[in-house]
């Protein structure tokens, strides 16, 4: 799955996500990416975020609302996806997930559920303080 | 400085970062942007996570799912289900443009993305089809049945209610990180 947002230097955002889902899924399942509020969301009073991972936990958690409406609270970008993340660890602790967060500023983070198997994720910038592209790993919590 | 604009994604898929950063650059606005650095995965099948080829269902078919939302007026295009079209991301574009709903599925939104001009065509290739074989002849493992007959650990389908039924039981739900949304 990718999951994008975009900051305009007008303030403007948009997020976006595309998926092939889960393998061998149940013929005719849906996953988080298409629901707004669960896969991306969006607003430009606020911020945006994404998020990747167990599209059935996720559904049930919407973390990309929450996530902007964290920041909409004055959090930072970082502690509103550790935020989201930390309550689906109350319910699920072993699911599988990720969210990146940015708000109307350009402020940008993310944060991850921590796995024997998945203990740093990997994500995207790019901003006008770069000159390219850059990967940048954030570690699970 | 200002930090903006920004482009941020999930996972190292470079390639959709920087189609996103040159359509905001090139004046498009972040709708394109989104839209664009989405439709790069899809054609580059980001991986095999995104786009044709990828994450077969259990009858072997490839389906995409894709949304994109506008922040400044809250619209939002989404497609689930969406069969045998490859832009899922663009298709998604159509349903905010070209409607007031929010989310098409299946072969319906198949439907409406061929009238918006998108080509109807196989998703799946010779590596998903052996992905799928090879999960056939490992008895359908992992699957994401409960409740059923018969025992879906341990057998294929197709598959009845099971008289008993155990509660859900989202603490010890585990997810393979390689198989995932």
């Amino acid at each position: 799955t990718i999951g994008m947002v975009v900051i305009h230097k007008m303030g403007r955002t948009a997020a976006g996500t595309s998926t092939n889902g889960l393998k061998f899924k149940i013929h005719g399942r849906i996953g988080d990416s298409p629901v707004p509020g669960a896969g991306a969301y969006a607003d430009d009073t606020a911020g945006a975020a994404a998020a990747t991972g167990d599209g059935d936990t996720l559904l049930r958690f919407l973390p990309s609302y929450q996530a902007v409406e964290y920041m909409r609270g004055g959090d930072e970008p970082s502690v509103a996806c550790q935020k989201v993340i930390s309550r689906i660890q109350k319910y699920s602790p072993k699911f599988f997930g990720a969210v990146i967060c940015a708000n109307v500023i350009g402020s940008y983070g993310a944060a991850c559920n921590k796995l024997p198997t998945f203990t740093q994720f990997s994500f995207m910038v790019y901003n006008s303080l770069k000159n390219q592209s850059t990967e940048e790993k954030v570690d699970c919590i | 400085s200002s930090r903006l604009p920004l482009v941020l994604n999930t996972w190292p898929f470079k390639n959709a970062t920087e189609a996103a950063w040159r359509t905001l650059l090139s004046g498009g606005s972040v709708l394109d942007a989104v839209e664009s650095g989405c439709a790069m995965c899809e054609a580059e099948q980001c991986d095999g996570t995104v786009g044709f080829g990828g994450s077969p269902d259990e009858l072997g078919e490839t389906t995409l799912d894709a949304m994109i939302m506008d922040g400044t007026t809250m619209a939002v295009g989404a497609v689930g289900d969406l069969r045998r079209i490859k832009n899922a991301i663009g298709v998604a574009r159509k349903v905010l443009e070209h409607t007031t709903h929010t989310l098409l599925v299946g072969e319906s939104a198949t439907k409406f993305a061929e009238s918006m001009g998108f080509t109807n065509e196989d998703l799946s290739t010779r590596s998903s089809r052996a992905i799928h074989s090879d999960w056939l002849a490992r008895k359908c493992q992992p699957n994401y049945w409960r409740n059923v007959v018969p025992d879906p650990t341990k057998h294929c389908g197709p598959y009845k209610p099971s008289d008993v039924l155990e509660p859900s039981n989202l603490t010890y739900r585990e997810t393979d990180v390689h198989g995932h949304d």
